[in-house]
């Protein structure tokens, strides 16, 4: 949650409404 | 071409390969995120007059642009958050007070990032061993 | 810093999104041809002078774009295969991998090759093959050499490997440099 918000806030927000989700984390390898 | 900014962000990391944290590049991050609104823009124009002229033909153009756009995002994404892994990992290495040469390669978002690390990484060790917690951070080796 | 544990590059076809490694490698050109023509983007083609990229243009695109271009219905771009994955460098590498520049060649020779799995090209089996017998025949003196290398120069030994390799070779390397720690008593 702490890395979701900071990415929002200080890149995706700044972007088209179309690219601002965050699904990429989920790919994320353990 | 677009999207060379971006991959300098990209390599700039990259050169640093053994985890060290450079200056956060604020600068070049801007400059991709105004590179993705130009970009975004002008396909927004394109994307109109292909739906009410007709002009099928600039959707090749539409789907370049909206390439370069992905681009630019998986670019940005990944220098924040390779830039997040390299301060986790300070906390192990430098404690929860870091050097201020350290801080001072930090944006102001990126130590709010650290801090709440810390707090999570604290509420976390005070779970452990009963009443007392337990620092994980400590005795990473093994005694002799 | 072994805390720090970046996101490391995809395996097969497969990137990782937030893999640097793999964002670079994916920057690397291969040749295509543009089979429509592109309006408005003719300042990308420094030999032009029109408002468009004609069809039929030939250009160097970066994986990133073919790849995102490339598209079996649509069919904006078409791929070629660069050089070291077509018949006649296959040969070679078929022969004996390990006499062959890696580094220079590539220096994503594996991860690259992979990723141009996803081109459909009727070669496909046989690149596929060459990129996994290359690795198989190399493999060996990578991991031989890197038990081996203790306390010396190592440049001589990584010059001639892919990005990969090199991670393997640093990878036995490290190992082998914690197992000397620990005989010596300087593991605590």
């Amino acid at each position: 949650a702490n890395t979701e918000t900071y990415l929002k806030n200080v890149a995706l927000k700044h972007m088209p409404p179309n690219l601002q989700t965050v699904d990429f984390l989920k790919s994320v390898p353990k | 071409m677009f999207c060379e900014k971006a991959i300098e962000l990209i390599r700039e990391l990259h050169r640093s390969g053994d985890g060290s944290l450079p200056a956060f590049n604020e600068d070049g991050v801007r400059q991709v995120l105004e590179e993705m609104k130009a970009l975004y823009e002008q396909n927004q124009t394109d994307v109109h007059e292909a739906k009410s002229d007709g002009r099928s033909d600039l959707i090749p153009t539409i789907t370049f642009r909206h390439c370069c756009l992905l681009r630019n995002r998986r670019c940005i994404v990944s220098y924040l958050y390779d830039r997040l892994l390299r301060i986790r990992a300070l906390r192990w290495e430098y404690g929860s007070v870091l050097p201020s040469a350290l801080r001072f390669q930090m944006s102001a978002d990126e130590m709010v990032w650290f801090n709440q690390y810390k707090k999570s990484l604290a509420t976390y060790m005070r779970s452990l061993g009963g009443d007392e917690g337990l620092d994980v951070t400590q005795d990473l080796t093994p005694p002799k | 810093s072994e805390a720090y544990m970046p996101v490391s590059a995809g395996l097969g076809s497969e990137e990782n999104f937030l893999s640097l490694e793999d964002i670079i490698m994916s920057h690397e050109k291969l040749p295509c041809r543009l089979e429509m023509t592109l309006p408005r983007l003719g300042f990308l083609d420094k030999s032009g002078e029109s408002d468009s990229i004609p069809e039929g243009t030939k250009m160097e695109l970066p994986l990133w774009l073919a790849k995102g271009l490339y598209d079996k219905k649509r069919k904006i771009v078409s791929v070629e295969l660069p050089k070291i994955y077509k018949e006649g460098w296959r040969t070679v590498f078929n022969a004996d991998a390990n006499v062959v520049d890696l580094h220079r060649l590539g220096p994503y020779y594996y991860s690259f090759g992979c990723q141009l799995l996803n081109f459909d090209s009727p070669e496909n089996p046989e690149i596929a093959q060459t990129l996994l017998q290359t690795f198989v025949g190399r493999f060996r003196r990578i991991m031989d050499s890197s038990q081996n290398a203790y306390n010396e120069d190592t440049s001589g030994l990584v010059s001639r490997l892919d990005e990969l390799e090199r991670i393997l070779f640093h990878a036995g390397q490290k190992g082998l440099n914690e197992f000397q720690r620990w005989e010596k008593g300087q593991a605590s």
